[in-house]
This record gives structure tokens, sequence and C-alpha cells, in this order.
């Protein structure tokens, strides 16, 4: 993991944030990505899930909604609220083709999106949020076929 | 002999050989005590030892649902007095309860007084 | 893309964060 996550760092892949047939805006490739590439790391800010409950009641008062809380484990949660990188804007689809995985580099984790299928130029990064079932939904705007028609 | 808990703590807090010292690095969490008070008046001790620039801490009685992963006066289950600026803290909300906190070299006391329930 | 979040901060890697000492007090006085 650790020379393929740095072979990230060096072949940064060249991404654009532009608007998205999904949800207002997403991320594109500018270049073609093989199979089972590491896309973008999902950066931002590490905090305890303590503290992640204590911002997502007061994300969702700002109605700024939680969708960028990432669960890393069950010590640390990676928040791209306030500050992170273009990984933010990655929208979800049930059918992606891209997928989230944890890394351990050097102690530290980290969330790397991989592709999980050839990606052509201009076409949107997706993965699936995964996120956890709850009674208010979020409706799904991915438009495939198989779409489970909620986020959670 | 009353100790701090092996398992009814924030596992990041690091508790010494002789379980009477507590050390936690970042942010608040809680550690309880081995003994709990169910009713009439009960009193302990705790003598501040050691407190490095920018620390504090919040002392207090917490029930055993209080979350061991916030500071003592987090949640309805528990209460507290904090170093900083002397405030009193239950359910996350501070009160004014001392003129000035306490720190290093003092020793705090903690009286409890529970009602007999019949 | 940050003209979507004015008080964004951007960032090449995780930063831990520090937690304030009231970082749970819903008031202090």
């Amino acid at each position: 993991d650790l020379v393929k996550f740095n072979q990230l760092q060096f072949r940064k892949k060249q991404l654009k944030f532009a608007r998205s047939r999904i949800h207002d805006w997403g991320l594109f490739a500018l270049e073609p990505i093989a199979a089972d590439e590491m896309v973008i790391e999902y950066v931002g800010q590490m905090i305890r899930p303590v503290v992640a409950d204590l911002r997502e009641k007061k994300y969702n008062e700002m109605g700024i909604g939680s969708s960028y809380l990432f669960r890393v484990d069950f010590e640390t949660i990676i928040d791209a609220t306030k500050c992170g990188n273009l990984a933010r804007f990655i929208n979800h689809s049930c059918n992606p083709n891209c997928y989230a995985k944890v890394i351990t580099v050097e102690g530290q984790k980290k969330i790397v999106i991989y592709s999980k299928q050839p990606i052509d130029i201009d076409e949107e990064i997706t993965y699936d949020y995964k996120f956890p079932i709850e009674d208010e939904k979020i409706a799904c705007l991915c438009g495939a076929p198989q779409c489970r028609g909620y986020l959670n | 002999s009353v100790l701090v808990a092996m398992h009814d703590r924030a596992p990041q807090l690091k508790v010494c050989e002789d379980r009477l010292t507590v050390t936690g690095e970042r942010g608040y969490c809680m550690a309880r005590a081995t003994h709990g008070a169910h009713y009439g008046s009960w009193f302990y001790e705790i003598k501040i030892t050691d407190m490095p620039d920018g620390s504090h801490v919040r002392l207090g009685w917490s029930q055993e649902l209080g979350n061991l992963q916030g500071p003592c006066g987090y949640d309805k289950f528990s209460y507290a007095w904090r170093s900083r600026k002397g405030t009193r803290f239950h359910e996350s909300i501070g009160k004014h309860f001392t003129d000035g906190g306490y720190g290093q070299g003092d020793v705090i006391g903690m009286l409890i007084v529970l009602p007999k329930d019949d | 893309w940050s003209a979507f979040a004015p008080d964004f901060k951007e960032l090449d890697e995780n930063v831990e964060y520090e937690e304030r000492e009231s970082e749970f007090d819903v008031q202090d006085d």
C-alpha cells in the first residue's frame, strides 16, 4: 500500500470539478484511468466519534447536512465539511465506477478512492457512500438502473 | 480500597500502576472508580499532582451510564467541577460555582448526599 | 470549487483536530 500510495502522490490523477448530472457538481476524470488505480485520497480533519456526533447535530442545524463525515474506524472520523480536498465533491452512485478503502500508510489510516473499472475522460467519478440506514431518508439521484432510491 | 476502574473508563486514558493516577492526552474523556455510592453521604479527595500548561480536568460524580468518551458533566448522568475558572457542569451547561479554578497542588474534596430510597 | 464553500480550507493531507477545552460545552459562563 505504501508504494502504491506514494505513486498516488506522484501520479495524482487529473480531475476536474464540473456540473454533474447526478447532483449539482461532481468530480470528473481528465485522463483515462485504468481499473484498480488509486484515484484520490479523501482528506479532511481527523476527529473522535463523540466530536463528530456534536458536529453532525450542528451541521444539520446549519443545513449543511452530515455527508462530509467519513468513518475510518471506531476511533476516527474524517470531517471534510470545512477543510479537505476535491474528494469531498465525489457523488454517490448505486452503480459506481470507484470504491473507497481504508489503507494504513506508516501507521496513519487513510481513505483512498480506487477505480473499480476503466474510467474514460470526462466520465464522472462515483463511489457507494455506504451510509448507515437512517429513518430520515436522503433521496438518491444516481439514476442507475439498480438504484436503491436512498443514500441511507 | 477505591481505585480507578480498569474497564469502566475511556480506553485512551493512561492509568498508572497504582491505579490511583489517570492521565489523558487528547480531548476530554472520563474514568470512573471501582466503587459507587448508592445512598447516604459519601466523600472522596483527589490531589492534583501535575497540570502541564493548557491541561485541565473536570472532577465529580457520574452514574454508570455517563458517556466515557466525553468529559464528566457532559450528559445528564454526571456532574463536574472544572479546574479552569471553577465552573460546574451538568449536561454540558457551565454555571458559575467558585471564583477561580483549582490546579497543581490542590486537594479537591467531592461530597455527594443521596437520599436513602425506601 | 472553493467558491462553493467560502470559508473552506484546502488540505493536501489529513490534519489532526486539536479539541478545545470547551469543545463539548453548550454554554459556558
